[in-house]
């Protein structure tokens, strides 16, 4: 197959396979700047895979971004594969994103849940959670943005196994939550954690399993608007910024919890387009207007990381 | 595959403390089988919910028997796939 040809349709949303292959294609064309790791495999064995831009040097700062937690979020999976794209077309053209790649790395996990992905493609297109089975019951899966340990187990999680938001039977249960935080923390010097989820755009910084600010408030709340007014200056697209807590609901377990109360300071999720005609329907057409305002946002929260070391 | 012929999302707008406890209750109804987009939190956020076909009467009667105002979202979350479906074959051809 030609790896130099360009035909991924970035406005179409695609299989598994198809995201794969355009990873291998990426680091293929942009030798220079992204390669691709395989951080671990899902419950029924398909790799995970982690797309690292970098420019060099060893053990830089980093940040992290992952999209597809929640497999029926499509936009956010479309919309990484495009952000990977932007990323290394823009590394030498964009002084910004070049003085970021000269100074820090990113990792990109497109598709954090490829089990469930792959069932929302063949089987049922509403599928939320992990595909591991449960042991005593005849559900499946786990909701792993309740799986990690944070709060573990608390309010806003369910120990129903049959729910969408199944925290699972204990905090890392499920292997496609324990490859990200034993690359993490193998890592060591992550200084972001951006995660893509999708439906009802908002923003949102620690916590979700309690209802109290977090030290850095402040700055995180104010980077928060800053990337929202960033995002809304494209399309017009509103992001209500705030706390899990007090912009959703109380939900434990969830990854920036984990990562925040793990160091990562900038600890953010994105709940991308829509407010309700499509919810996770958004049509394809969509998808690179999502992606293009999601970038500013991300590149706001990504620029204050690159000057406010810590 | 699963289909979703005549599920429709409903959007509910509570107007105090006292509907949304009652939407709670309505989400810890298992047997109504129902998917929340975004779950019933305070008064402010709306609450959008995928009932199921044979499941739509019931959830309207339980909203309208409380007063709890309501509107439909996506009418028909199959006709909706099915466009999601012929897009994505469009797209591969």
């Amino acid at each position: 197959k030609d790896r130099s040809s360009n035909s991924f349709n970035f406005g179409a949303y695609h299989t598994l396979d198809e995201i794969y292959a355009e990873l291998d294609h990426l680091a293929s064309q942009y030798s220079n700047i992204v390669s691709k790791l395989q951080i671990g495999e899902s419950y029924e064995k398909r790799p995970l895979y982690v797309l690292k831009f970098s420019t060099g040097g060893s053990n830089r700062p980093a940040i992290w971004l992952d999209a597809g937690i929640h497999s029926r979020e499509w936009v956010t999976q479309a919309s990484a594969i495009w952000i990977a794209k932007k990323i290394a077309t823009d590394y030498g053209q964009d002084p910004s994103i070049t003085s970021l790649l000269n100074k820090m790395d990113i990792f990109l996990l497109t598709v954090s849940n490829p089990d469930g992905y792959v069932f929302t493609h063949t089987t049922n297109r509403m599928w939320r959670k992990t595909r591991s089975k449960n042991k005593g019951s005849v559900c499946f899966g786990v909701d792993p943005n309740r799986n990690w340990d944070a709060g573990f187990g608390g309010p806003g999680a369910s120990k129903n196994p049959c729910s969408d938001s199944y925290h699972g039977p204990s905090a890392n249960s499920e292997v496609e939550v324990r490859s990200v935080v034993n690359f993490i923390k193998n890592h060591g010097n992550v200084r972001a954690f951006l995660t893509l989820h999708s439906y009802s755009q908002l923003l949102m910084y620690p916590y979700g399993y309690k209802c109290t600010e977090p030290a850095d408030y402040a700055e995180l709340d104010a980077l928060g608007r800053a990337a929202a007014s960033s995002i809304r200056s494209l399309y017009g697209t509103t992001f209500t910024v705030g706390s899990i807590c007090t912009t959703i609901y109380q939900a434990s377990g969830g990854s920036i919890d984990w990562s925040y109360d793990n160091g990562i300071k900038y600890s953010f999720a994105f709940e991308l387009r829509d407010t309700g005609n499509y919810g996770f329907l958004l049509p394809a057409s969509q998808i690179i207007p999502t992606a293009e305002e999601t970038w500013l946002g991300l590149k706001k929260i990504m620029e204050h990381v690159r000057d406010s070391p810590y | 595959l699963q289909t979703f012929v005549g599920h429709q999302v409903l959007r509910i707008k509570t107007r105090n403390e006292e509907e949304v406890k009652k939407l709670q209750l309505l989400e810890s109804l298992e047997h109504l089988e129902l998917d929340f987009w975004r779950n019933p939190s305070t008064p402010a956020h709306p609450v959008d919910v995928r009932v199921p076909a044979n499941n739509v009467q019931a959830v309207k009667a339980f909203l309208e028997s409380y007063g709890i105002e309501y509107s439909i979202l996506i009418e028909d979350l199959q006709v909706v796939l099915d466009q999601e479906k012929q897009d994505m074959e469009y797209n591969q051809q």
